[in-house]
Order: structure tokens, then C-alpha cells, then sequence
């Protein structure tokens, strides 16, 4: 049996968002610690690595290890039909193929529920390796959404270059090209406002604007995000999810020919 | 020109 409750629902759709568009379907791995989620993009380019811990349920309860294959559009459909204000729970029984979702108004007046099949997918999970990365930059998600936005104007690949100065983000195409350089200031009033660096060594990578796009999905999670960096090594773009866990993404680099 | 990589590249199957 499984059962997990999350208070607030709303973190649990905005994860789905965060996903969706960039993976079809998804195996959830559930034990006692709690649910993760390791999948890669169909062309293999990138990868989510997604994690809840039990802590942030209430209740939460795994009887035996379970593996949940999920399509997730399906789930977000499901997800849209509850309200952000709900406390969402997700059930499994031990040998069924469905999964169950009870979302319940604040209140507790209106109960709803709803019931999913589950899927049979062969997953390959990933062994991904622990890397100290040359360079670390943390800033907020909204100014990297908007970034990636912007550059998307220009060009279909976004250079990254970091330095201790800052990082400036490039791209070029037909019309012409763009930089955009934030330089670190950690010493804004707000902390979610702040541009920091951790630099080991230089370094500057290219990367697919389309993928990083769809990691600015998760942009409704947090406030600020983390890239990690080393040449010729994906990027890791990680999000906190509250205080609960974390959504990072892996994106392999575009390498000249 | 620049060549997309896979991150099976980089990564192993477990």
C-alpha cells in the first residue's frame, strides 16, 4: 500500500508542469524515503532527476518499494482538475494497475477523486556521476527564464561563458546576435534577488535553447536556480521544490564539429 | 557547425 498526502497540492502541479513537456511518460520509484522520478527526454539530449522526500508528506506510508509508470500528461490532466488551495494524495494498492488521486478542499467540503491507469515502461536509469563542477551559478529563476526567452529570439543554442566577473549568455543566428552578462551582486537586500558565483576554473559551454525552454517549466517552483557547470560535461539546472526536495535537470552540451 | 550530444555520451547505464 501506498499513500501520500501533500497539504499543499499546489507544489504537486507545479512539478507536473515542470515535466510534462519534456517527458511522455515517467516511472516513479516510490520507497520509504520517498518519491523520485529518473527519466530522459525521448532524443536522450536530457534528462529530469526529480525527488520528494517523505518529510513533506503528511501522512506518508510505503509499505513495500513500489515503481509507478505514469503517463504524464494524463496526471496533469488530472492535476488541472484540482484546485491550487487543495491537499492532493496519491494511493496505490499493492497489485492493482491504477493509481487513485484524492484532492480535498481546505475545508474538507468537497472530496474529489479521481483514478488513472498505470503503465508498463522499460526504463534505463542512468548512473550519474558525482562532479565537483568548475563553476556554480545561482540566480533567479525568473531572470533565467527570461534570458532564455530572449535568446530564443536570436538563435537556437545559447553559449554560456563564466567567469569570475560574471556570466554572460550568447547567441547568434540570420538576423544577427545577442549577449546578455549578469555580474554576481550578492549583496542585494533580497536574497532571491541575488547573482552569485562559485568558480573553480572558466569555462563556456553551448547548449539547446529548446531543452533549457522547457526547464524554465519549473520556474513556478522557486525562486532562485542553480546552474552547474565544467566544460565539455552536461549542464545540471536544479530547482528546489519548497522544502521538500528538487527538480535538476542534465542537458548534454553541443560540441564543435 | 556545432554537433549535439547525447547524454549517453556521458552517462552509464545503470
Amino acid at each position: 500500500m501506498f499513500e501520500a498526502r501533500l497539504a499543499q497540492g499546489t507544489l504537486l502541479k507545479k512539478v507536473l508542469e515542470a515535466i510534462k513537456d519534456l517527458l511522455n511518460e515517467a516511472t516513479w520509484d516510490c520507497n520509504e524515503n520517498g518519491m523520485s522520478l529518473q527519466a530522459m527526454d525521448s532524443s536522450h539530449v536530457s534528462l529530469v532527476s526529480l525527488t520528494l522526500n517523505a518529510e513533506g508528506f503528511e501522512p506518508y506510508r510505503c509499505d513495500r518499494n513500489c515503481s509507478l509508470g505514469i503517463n504524464l500528461a494524463s496526471m496533469s490532466k488530472i492535476f488541472k482538475c484540482a484546485s491550487n488551495e487543495d491537499s492532493i494524495t496519491i494511493k496505490a494498492g499493492d497489485e492493482g494497475d491504477t493509481i487513485t488521486y484524492v484532492f480535498e478542499s481546505p475545508n474538507g467540503d468537497k472530496v474529489s477523486d479521481y483514478e488513472m491507469k498505470l503503465m508498463d515502461i522499460e526504463t534505463d536509469h542512468l548512473g550519474i556521476p558525482d562532479t565537483t563542477y568548475s563553476c556554480v551559478v545561482k540566480l533567479p529563476a525568473a531572470e533565467f527564464q527570461r534570458i532564455c526567452r530572449d535568446l530564443s529570439q536570436i538563435g537556437e543554442s545559447v553559449t554560456i561563458c563564466c567567469t569570475k566577473d560574471g556570466v554572460r549568455f550568447s547567441a547568434s543566428g540570420d538576423l544577427g546576435s545577442g549577449n546578455i552578462k549578469l555580474a554576481q551582486n550578492a549583496n542585494v537586500d533580497k536574497e532571491d534577488e541575488a547573482v552569485t558565483i562559485e568558480m573553480q576554473e572558466a569555462c563556456t559551454l553551448t547548449f539547446a535553447l529548446r531543452y533549457l525552454n522547457f526547464f524554465c517549466k519549473a520556474t513556478p517552483l522557486s525562486p532562485q536556480v542553480t546552474l552547474s557547470m565544467s566544460n565539455e560535461v552536461p549542464l545540471v539546472v536544479e530547482y528546489k521544490i519548497g522544502e521538500m526536495g528538487h527538480v535538476r535537470y542534465y542537458l548534454a552540451p553541443k560540441i564543435e564539429d | 557547425g556545432t554537433k549535439q550530444m547525447s547524454l549517453t555520451n556521458f552517462f552509464k547505464k545503470k
